[in-house]
């Protein structure tokens, strides 16, 4: 565990504490998809299936839990409370689930380090994992009004990839033989799409005006 | 190094 490692951990633990935070107390989900918000509960589910039968630590086992639980609450109170589900901007969230999950999971059958059922889904998760973000940033780009809260969470979100690269980057030439092209460019990848939300992100942060995406 | 050592990150 390094800096960057557990700093990347936090960033995506902030990111998913404001998104709760926002639905919580505020009792609304505008301008967050609901469908990055279910593939990524897909995306735990998946990955995390050996959380009962390969222990590492208790840091990790306490975080897969956290990071499960949180997930599935979110979709939770976004498809059954009453409140919560009225603010979601249905009409505008129409990625379709089959362009992002089928591909993903041909290429894990395709792609992967040993094809086992639990292997493949792991392999499944992190390139879904890096395609997830797609239906949100299609939805901010259609969103007038992005708010403060939104906003910092798909910032949080790319922060947090960031902070993983360069947690791999400090592996790679702290521990001898850490290679693992699988996650590193599924990882890429996903950091790569939230360059231009960045762009934009510190560019309004920077001039101290809203948030607004180009169409 | 076993496969398995790969899955210690979140």
């Amino acid at each position: 565990m390094n800096v960057f490692r557990l700093a990347g951990d936090m960033t995506h633990l902030s990111s998913i504490l404001v998104l709760l935070l926002k639905i919580h107390t505020i009792k609304s989900c505008a301008g967050i998809s609901l469908k990055t918000q279910e593939l990524y509960a897909l995306v735990f589910i998946t990955r995390y299936l050996d959380i009962f039968d390969r222990f590492t630590s208790i840091y990790n086992f306490l975080m897969k839990l956290i990071f499960l639980g949180s997930s599935l609450s979110i979709v939770w109170y976004m498809r059954r409370h009453k409140a919560v589900h009225r603010s979601y901007d249905k009409d505008q969230d129409t990625f379709r689930y089959q362009f992002i999950v089928l591909p993903c999971l041909l290429l894990a059958l395709v792609i992967n380090h040993k094809l086992t059922f639990k292997e493949v889904m792991w392999t499944f998760s992190l390139y879904l994992e890096a395609v997830a973000i797609l239906p949100q940033l299609v939805l901010l780009q259609r969103t007038r009004n992005i708010d403060n809260l939104t906003g910092q969470y798909v910032f949080l979100l790319g922060a947090y990839r960031a902070l993983y690269l360069l947690n791999w980057v400090y592996r790679y030439f702290t521990e001898p033989g850490f290679v693992r092209w699988i996650t590193w460019i599924a990882g890429l990848v996903q950091t790569l799409l939230y360059a231009d939300f960045f762009y934009y992100y510190i560019l309004s942060w920077k001039n101290n005006v809203k948030l607004e995406l180009p169409a | 190094k076993p496969m398995e050592s790969f899955k210690d990150e979140l």
